[in-house]
């Protein structure tokens, strides 16, 4: 089993929508 | 002559969605629940993949630069939009209205037929494929989120803590499972962990894959004014010379596709 940490997660779909929201 | 629009119009749906979901994608993992987090994580790869789609379909089409017939050229351009915006597979055209969907046979549930002439049909593993295509190992990482994003043994693991295994004096091995506290960090097989890598550096390039999307627009724009110049020139006359042209290139009718 590896460990993985939810706010990593997070960090990278906030940059996906930041991209997403500079583009609209 | 409203392609131009809705080539704009797509654009901004497609990430309107990938933002909705993202943000609660990232704010259910934040709150510590990475099983919905999970389920929002599979739904924004979903939506963002979308557009990588698009962006093939389109490059495919604009590739044919010498069409036998402008509208019909056009018209691809306006399905192959249509469908990433409106695309199905429930038969809405029919249904909309339905109350009683006891009743609803599979036949008539299933969208087959194609709507204005426009082939509607849409499924997301065609978007998944795209992805897939530009990003090796993107299928195999969906397929791996859906397995948590599903009530599938995934989904056990991510409401349960670190289990704590023993071995006993009879040489027994015991594994201890808890559902899960509220701790920031989740224990998944590395597979899961690929997944995610697979995903980040798939949408690190989400930006480019916009950047794209808007280079094709002077040709779809060309596209447009091309078939409204071949063929529908004579109802340009009908149009005041002074409100903007139909093609969306901005300029009024009479100074362009009407001149």
């Amino acid at each position: 089993l590896a460990t993985i940490s939810c706010p990593a997660i997070a960090e990278i779909v906030d940059r996906l929508v930041a991209d997403a929201t500079r583009e609209i | 002559g409203n392609t131009t629009t809705e080539f704009d119009q797509a654009l901004a749906f497609a990430l309107a969605r990938v933002v909705e979901v993202g943000e609660g994608c990232s704010s259910e993992f934040r709150a510590g629940r990475p099983l919905s987090g999970v389920t929002l994580l599979r739904a924004t790869v979903e939506h963002a993949s979308v557009l990588v789609h698009l962006c093939r379909k389109l490059s495919a089409h604009l590739a044919i630069t010498k069409p036998a017939n402008s509208v019909a050229y056009v018209t691809k351009i306006e399905e192959i939009l249509a469908v990433a915006v409106f695309g199905t597979r429930f038969n809405w055209p029919q249904n909309i209205n339905s109350d009683d969907l006891a009743t609803l046979e599979r036949k008539e549930r299933e969208y087959t037929k194609d709507e204005n002439g426009l082939n509607l049909r849409a499924q997301v593993m065609d978007a998944i494929d795209s992805a897939d295509a530009e990003c090796p190992g993107f299928r195999a990482a969906y397929e791996i989120l859906c397995e948590f994003a599903h009530p599938n043994i995934g989904a056990t693991w991510l409401v349960n803590d670190v289990p704590v295994q023993h071995v006993d004096s009879m040489g027994i091995q015991w594994i201890a499972r808890r559902l899960r506290s509220q701790s920031p960090d989740v224990a998944v097989p590395h597979a899961f962990g690929a997944a995610v890598r697979v995903v980040d550096s798939c949408l690190l390039r989400f930006r480019d894959w916009v950047e794209q999307y808007r280079g094709y627009r002077p040709r779809v724009l060309q596209a447009v004014q091309f078939a409204v110049r071949t063929t529908g020139r004579s109802a340009l006359a009908l149009l005041n010379p002074y409100d903007p042209c139909p093609c969306g290139s901005g300029a009024k009718a009479k100074f362009c596709c009407r001149a």
